[in-house]
């Protein structure tokens, strides 16, 4: 446990009256290692302790706690920062329908999460339309018409050639019946899939969606970079949905996606029920990443 | 990684980069450069670093290769049992395997023992009628052992050579859901002692860390036979196999490395250990 392994480093501390610089370098040796552990990309983590460093060097060792506690807490605090704020707000277009995009890797959750978000805005007291846009894996669109059913959401579904396609099609339908907002559930990519990256592209330069969201698995390991990165460059996404935390994967995934990307982590999926949606705290996440 | 470098602090350095980069971990990755060390002692600069490095990996792969011995390889219908964590492409690497087996003319029957997620039932037999496999099913909601059961019964009487067992995904921490796989298997074995003859553990290439510990939690559940990496096609790099292989002391059976039927193929530890350093 984190507390403990710098304790050990700190122990020399005792007596002094500032946290010198190789005393932190070591204790920092230390959280790298635990970053590493929990999934935190290997360049997120050595940036991230780098600022880690510049904050705590010269600090007065304050007496009420050990410096491994002073240490700690201005890593927490740094990665808390980092994280980002608590505000799990979507914007809305200003002509209606509002459209959300939901986009990721193969199996990440976005299926499961577009019936969530679906049954989220009801609750509020929207009426949204999910739109089944995955016409590549199989019974994918199915799987969208059950969830919507279960939840009482209108789906859209229709035998089109194009993703592209069904998505014009499905905004028509929405505007006729007077559904918003409307959320668009797409095939899971490859970040490397040049045309179905640019199949992403067309569709947003289409519906002009209110926001994209990215639909990342919380045990991703050290790759997360690379896609969040990838999806951020072609898609400029505005938001990111860590799922599957009712697991035990420590989740460092969500540093890594927020420092190559600067968007907020917006909502967290904590099981396979549809209710299982809920806003993102930093300072939760924090504490499970350095475990 | 030019040729002719010494292996030295440096090279040491970089290769911890590029192994703990590629999700290996650090205990492996420290008893991975630990090896080569000796290695390298034996070699005496004879091997470039970087395939003394690929020897390593592989050689690490070949020890848990080595370990098992192919279960009952004669007994009809051979039992496939595929589990993992949601998503990882379980149901998908069976439509591969269902292909796979086919086109070496065996008989294949799929059994859809996933009751619970939405569409999985559906999901399958795509999949089945792609590759000319008849399906067991029931309804959504069934009793997953007993689906698994029915498929078992349905396979011995029609005299088929694979049976595979879909599974739904579920997270390892879900004890309730751990129980339910241990019940798949003993009502497997009741039915027939040897059975399941594999069990395959389907990882997605993308996983983290959490990876070593889905493979010790569903192997304490249902002793894991072999394992099958997904996703390999992006550009993860699927490091935590040896953690996995190392710790489990089992066999890598399959990669997958793509969406379509032919997107599997039978694991290659040097083929890997090259995308690994690559
Ligand atoms: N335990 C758990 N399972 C989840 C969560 N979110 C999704 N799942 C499961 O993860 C699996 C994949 O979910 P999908 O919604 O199909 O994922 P997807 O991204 O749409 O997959 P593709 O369309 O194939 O790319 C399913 O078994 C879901 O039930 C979660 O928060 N917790
Ligand atoms: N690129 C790529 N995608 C894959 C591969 N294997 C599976 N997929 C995709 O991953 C997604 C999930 O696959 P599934 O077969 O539904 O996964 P699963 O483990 O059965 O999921 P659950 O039953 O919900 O737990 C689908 O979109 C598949 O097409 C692979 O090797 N490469
Ligand atoms: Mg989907
Ligand atoms: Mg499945």
């Amino acid at each position: 446990e984190l507390t403990q392994k710098l304790d050990k480093v700190f122990r020399r501390l005792r007596g002094m009256g500032i946290l010198s610089e190789t005393n932190i370098h070591n204790a920092l040796r230390d959280v790298r290692r635990v970053l590493l552990e929990s999934d935190v990309n290997l360049k997120v983590a050595r940036d991230f302790l780098a600022r880690v460093q510049e904050r705590a060097v010269g600090q007065e060792v304050i007496g009420s706690v050990s410096p491994a506690q002073q240490v700690i807490k201005i890593i927490f605090d740094e990665m808390v920062e980092l994280l980002g704020g608590e505000s799990a707000r979507l914007l809305v277009s200003p002509r209606p329908p509002t459209v959300y995009m939901v986009v990721g890797l193969q199996g990440s959750g976005k299926t499961t999460f577009c019936a969530k978000l679906g049954l989220h805005l009801k609750t509020k007291g929207r009426r949204p339309l999910l739109v089944a846009a995955d016409l590549q894996r199989p019974a994918a669109q199915e799987q969208l018409e059950i969830l919507a059913e279960s939840i009482g959401v209108t789906v859209f579904r229709e035998k089109a050639n194009r993703a592209p396609d069904a998505c014009e099609a499905a905004m028509d339908y929405a505007r006729r019946n007077s559904l918003d907002p409307v959320i668009i559930d797409t095939a899971g990519r490859l970040h490397i899939d040049q045309v179905l990256m640019a199949e992403l592209e067309e569709i947003q330069q289409r519906l002009s969606p209110a926001e994209i969201l990215f639909v990342a698995d919380s045990m991703t390991g050290q790759d997360a970079v690379n896609s969040a990165k990838a999806f951020y460059d072609k898609l400029q996404f505005s938001g990111a949905i860590l799922t599957k935390l009712d697991g035990d994967a420590r989740g460092g995934a969500a540093l890594s996606i927020r420092a190559v990307t600067q968007q907020p982590i917006k909502f967290i999926s904590t099981g396979e029920k549809l209710d299982a949606l809920e806003v993102f705290h930093p300072s939760r996440m924090a504490s499970r990443i350095l475990g | 990684f030019k040729p002719g470098r010494k292996i030295d602090d440096e090279l040491l350095a970089e290769l911890e980069e590029v192994l703990l980069s590629s999700d290996v971990g650090w205990e492996t990755t420290d008893e991975l450069l630990s090896r080569l060390k000796d290695a390298a002692k034996e070699d005496r600069g004879k091997t470039e670093p970087e395939e003394l490095m690929r020897q390593v990996i592989a050689s690490l792969l070949g020890e848990a290769e080595a370990a098992t011995e192919p279960a009952d390889n004669n007994e009809k219908p051979r039992v496939i049992l595929v589990v993992g964590v949601n998503g990882t492409g379980k149901t998908t690497t069976i439509g591969k395997l269902a292909h796979y087996y086919r086109q070496q003319n065996k008989n294949v029957m799929l059994v859809a023992g996933d009751t619970f997620r939405a569409a999985a039932i559906e999901q399958l037999k795509i999949w089945a009628e792609r590759t000319g496999c008849q399906m067991v099913s029931s309804m959504h909601g069934a009793d997953a052992a007993a689906v698994v059961y029915d498929g078992f019964e349905s396979a011995i009487n029609r005299g088929m050579d694979y049976l595979i067992a879909d599974t739904a995904g579920r997270l390892h921490t879900k004890s309730n859901l751990m129980k339910e796989l241990e019940k798949v298997a003993r009502v497997l074995k009741k039915k027939r002692e040897t059975a399941p003859h594999e069990v395959l553990l389907v990882l997605d290439a993308t996983t983290g860390q959490n990876g070593l510990v889905q493979a010790k939690e569903f192997t304490r559940a249902i002793p894991i036979t072999g394992l099958v990496l997904t996703k390999i096609d992006g550009t993860a790099k699927g490091g935590i196999l040896l953690s996995i292989s190392r710790t489990l002391n089992v066999p890598v059976k399959f990669v997958g490395f793509g969406e379509g039927l032919d997107d599997l193929a039978v694991f290659d530890a040097d083929t890997f250990a090259a995308g690994l350093l690559g």
